[in-house]
């Protein structure tokens, strides 16, 4: 059995939730945020049989999009951005993060 | 050292974390929700010896129950469920889902 | 690669969300609570190249501090505080707890 934490935008979250459950793929959802920009986005916790850990990653990135998003760098970060002022710059923000980490074991009560 | 990941019911969270302090066993709580149901479950994330493993997976056996919930499937499951129709559908919700990963190293400061 | 699962308090987490970026080390932060104060904090998820790993642990540790916290043990937890009474209890908590655990693969869409 394998761990897939996999991060997606809150806009793609339903579409995922819903592609994974017509798999009969069961998951756990998170609120979480993107340490960058600050804003919301969605972590899913899917514990997985080893051999479907790849259809299980095509189903996210088939219901997940890519997307450019604005943001105004806060004035102390302005030396990471090298852009000398505040005005909002343009991010590409991906469809989907995905790491799967190795599972011990596995109980259901 | 291993690292848990235990998805039990809201109803059973407080439950739960008072065994664990009353055992000495630290642990972070994460509200979270089932993919498949929608509604919110609690997750606890617990860092903890090998040895005490089992008994920490005994601990949430004993303070978690499994219950029946109803849920009524959005149309678009339909397919899934073969029901056809929205009419509720009565699930059986576990006591608790317990994961155990591998743990590298650990740091307190 | 390795995952870093990384609990703080609530009062650091802006600092150390902007010495990951300074560092541009990517992160994932969640609404997280202890399960013994049974107050907020933060957890971070960071996925990073092995040779970072001690390089991210340090940066937590420099954007972190320890306090003290006062807690009120609840009446049923009197036979764990030994304190027979509910008098506020000071309570150290440190300034960050870092699980360091291993990941198979990554993949970005
Ligand atoms: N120091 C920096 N300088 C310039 N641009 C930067 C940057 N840090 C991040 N970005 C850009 O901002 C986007 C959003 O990052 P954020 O941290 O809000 O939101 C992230 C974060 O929540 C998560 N994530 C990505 N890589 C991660 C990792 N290695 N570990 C944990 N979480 C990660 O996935 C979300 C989307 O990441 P994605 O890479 O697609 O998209 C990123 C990336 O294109
Ligand atoms: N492999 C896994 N990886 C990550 N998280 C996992 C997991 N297995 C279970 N969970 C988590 O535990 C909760 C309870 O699961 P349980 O299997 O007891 O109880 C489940 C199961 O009996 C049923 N169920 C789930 N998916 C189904 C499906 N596609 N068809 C029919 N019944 C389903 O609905 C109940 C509630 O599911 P829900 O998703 O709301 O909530 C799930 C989910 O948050
Ligand atoms: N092995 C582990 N696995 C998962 N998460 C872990 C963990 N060790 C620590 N944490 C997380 O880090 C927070 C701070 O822990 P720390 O040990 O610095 O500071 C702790 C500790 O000094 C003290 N404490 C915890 N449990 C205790 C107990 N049973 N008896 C006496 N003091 C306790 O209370 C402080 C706050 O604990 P709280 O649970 O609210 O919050 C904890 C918890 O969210």
């Amino acid at each position: 059995m394998k761990m897939i934490m996999a991060i997606v935008q809150d806009k793609d979250s339903n579409k995922v939730s819903s592609q994974l459950a017509k798999a009969q793929v069961q998951a756990t959802r998170f609120n979480s945020a993107g340490s960058f920009l600050r804003s919301g986005n969605t972590t899913f916790m899917i514990g997985i049989e080893d051999e479907r850990v790849e259809e299980v990653i095509e189903i996210i990135h088939q219901a997940s999009r890519s997307r450019k998003q604005f943001m105004t760098p806060p004035l102390n970060m302005d030396s990471i951005m090298d852009s000398g002022s505040s005005f909002p710059i343009e991010v590409e923000v991906g469809g989907g993060t995905v790491f799967v980490l190795p599972i011990d074991s596995f109980r259901h009560f």
